[in-house]
């Protein structure tokens, strides 16, 4: 925000203009300025920064809402569904979350269930091997709902604590990939007792508005209990998980922060908040 | 959709003769916000409305058309012409090979694309080599290999324990020597504020020439479509974007921001993870699509 130091119009317009190239979407910007006029006329603020700071809290409430923890913990099998759009990072989070989970005592175990995309199972296994994670593959362009089956029953048997599902990118809008993931789901409903405790929607931080609309398809066909944002160690300040936390009702839980196998932190509603605005 | 939202602000508008600065600024305040939800960046939307405002007030309203569709009309041109012409030609160096690089960030859609556009200059006669340039992501160059062994086209690779200014190199004497007419080099993705990276890829520019830099971008790319693509455009020069991934049903405003950012043309559009799915940049529907 600018080196104004008194409030008038120009001032409000700042701060929807810092939101908006944040992406967070014109509606969400509007109304949280006018929660900022609202309070600045309360609260009777006379400063830029008390602007500023005021956005910052109103921000970071917004974000606190749900659970942000993962829901896992021992003695029961946690299925972790990963899911989400072409090359966001779900092969990699899981790569991260896998080796995070192993080094707070958990026994991992992945399944390789994109069965489609060139390499994929080469890529899981490479990262595996670094997190030192048991995989479950069969081999390109096999069912993937045959891969799920299969690692939910090897999974149970060797007493795993979490399983994480790798699954092929597809645009939220292709109905015969959309069916495939809810056949997924049934299965994991099926065969793990009370179903999957995460089904994680893997968020690209360079995505605009469109993410509004993988949230809600995504959330249509499997249910997503939570959001693991990616590449946040670029320019883009992912804003867009406002409106999704607002409209969705969708918690983030871990920001991806890098390529190596430990760029993966806990997400912190008042860091979001600060990084968001500067 | 906008055109509707146009028609409902004018339908009590009576009567033709000129268009009003009241009336147009009415109708801009709709087209600023759909641009704004189709993730157009913030500044070149503010250039954008100021342009087409400029045109339209005290414009006369053609006899065949209601000010509705007068101001629908100008903005849906203005927007075309922003979006260039369709130019989907890819440069032919003078003397063989021409080499092709593809840049860009991390899961943009390079390798899926590096392929699709060695499929579509073999269709045109040309004879094409891939290069596994990305020595990075796991298994990066084995989906490069398993891509060109679908299609048939060769792919160059030194494994990824060699530098990728070497690999590049490495391929282009290899395209020289062994009667190859194009080479497309595809790199790992990278962050435009990576130093490092992006000095690799100016190193790779000096030594290997490419007739073409194409900056591969994701459709779905919200407002930081403009500092991506500048600081690309500003250490390397691109020639080019290839749009991917419009096979969904993001507005694709990134492509706005992108072209009025670098003033290079959108040759191609990626419309499905298929290696056949690559097809020409159409401006006008692409601005149809943005408004819409
Ligand atoms: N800079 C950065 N790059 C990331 C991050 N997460 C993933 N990537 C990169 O993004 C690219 C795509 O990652 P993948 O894990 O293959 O993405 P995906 O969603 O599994 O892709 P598909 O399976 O093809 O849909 C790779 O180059 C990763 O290294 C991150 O947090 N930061
Ligand atoms: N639906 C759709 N998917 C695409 C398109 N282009 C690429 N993809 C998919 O997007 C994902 C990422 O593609 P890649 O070619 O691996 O992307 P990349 O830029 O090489 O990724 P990095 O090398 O990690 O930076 C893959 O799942 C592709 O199949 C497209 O036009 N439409
Ligand atoms: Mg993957
Ligand atoms: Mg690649």
């Amino acid at each position: 925000v600018s080196g104004k130091t008194q409030i008038d119009e120009e001032l409000f317009e700042e701060l929807e203009e810092t939101l908006i190239t944040a992406d967070v979407g014109v509606e969400t910007s509007v109304q949280l300025v006018d929660k900022v006029r609202e309070r600045t006329k309360k609260e009777k603020l006379s400063s830029a920064e008390e602007l500023q700071e005021v956005l910052k809290e109103e921000i970071a409430l917004l974000l606190s809402e749900g659970n942000h923890q993962l829901d896992v913990a021992k003695g029961r099998l946690n299925v972790i569904l990963v899911v989400g759009v072409n090359g966001v990072g779900k092969t990699t989070t899981i790569g991260k979350l896998g080796y995070s989970l192993k080094q707070q005592g958990y026994k991992v175990m992945v399944a390789a269930a994109d069965t489609f995309r060139a390499a994929a199972i080469e890529q899981l296994q490479t990262w595996c091997q670094r997190g030192g994670l048991e995989l479950i593959h069969h081999h390109e362009g096999a069912d993937p709902a045959a891969v799920v089956y299969d690692a939910l029953q090897a999974a149970q048997s060797r007493k795993v604590d979490v399983l994480l599902i790798d699954t092929a990118g597809r645009l939220q809008t292709k109905t015969n990939l959309m069916e495939e993931l809810k056949k997924i789901r049934r299965i994991i409903d099926r065969e793990s007792g009370d179903g999957p405790r995460e089904v994680l929607l893997v968020l690209d931080a360079t995505t605009g508005q469109n993410a509004l609309s993988q949230a809600r398809l995504f959330s249509e066909a499997t249910g997503v209990t939570g959001v693991i944002l990616t590449k946040t160690d670029g320019t883009a300040k992912g804003g867009v998980i406002l409106g999704i936390q607002n409209e969705y009702k969708l918690p983030v839980k871990y920001l991806g922060f890098g390529e190596t196998i430990d760029s993966l932190r806990e997400f912190i509603p008042e860091e979001f908040s600060a990084s968001l605005l500067t | 959709n906008i055109s509707e939202k146009i028609q409902a602000i004018f339908k009590n508008l009576r009567g033709k003769g000129k268009l009003t600065e009241k009336d147009v600024q009415a109708a801009m305040r709709e087209v600023r916000l759909a641009l704004l939800e189709a993730d157009v960046s913030y500044k070149v939307v503010k250039e954008f409305i100021n342009k087409v405002t400029e045109r339209a007030v005290g414009s006369e309203v053609l006899e065949s058309l209601t000010p509705a569709q007068q101001v629908i009309k100008i903005v849906h041109e203005e927007l075309t012409q922003l979006m260039g012409g369709t130019q989907s030609k890819i440069s032919l160096a003078a003397k063989p090979p021409t080499v092709v690089m593809m840049v860009g960030l991390q899961g943009s859609g390079k390798t899926t694309s590096s392929a699709k556009l060695a499929r579509h200059m073999k269709k045109q006669g040309k004879s094409p080599l891939l290069a596994a340039c990305d020595v990075y992501r796991p298994a990066a160059i084995k989906q490069l290999q398993v891509l060109g062994e679908q299609l048939d086209i060769p792919v160059f690779s030194l494994g990824d324990k060699q530098s990728p200014v070497d690999i590049a190199r490495g391929a282009r004497a290899h395209a020289e020597k062994n009667g190859f007419d194009l080479v497309i080099l595809d790199t790992a993705g990278r962050l435009h504020i990576d130093e490092e990276l992006m000095e690799e890829l100016a190193q790779i520019k000096q030594q290997c020439h490419p007739q073409e830099i194409l900056l591969v971008v994701d459709a779905m790319t919200g407002q930081d479509a403009v500092n991506v693509a500048e600081k690309f455009n500003q250490t390397l020069g691109l020639d080019g974007v290839i749009l991917t991934k419009l096979d969904g049903d993001t507005r694709g405003g990134a492509a706005l921001s992108v072209k009025a950012v670098t003033g290079q043309p959108i040759k191609f559009t990626g419309m499905g993870e298929k290696l056949d799915a690559l097809e020409p940049f159409y401006p006008d529907r692409m601005a149809s699509r943005i408004l819409g």
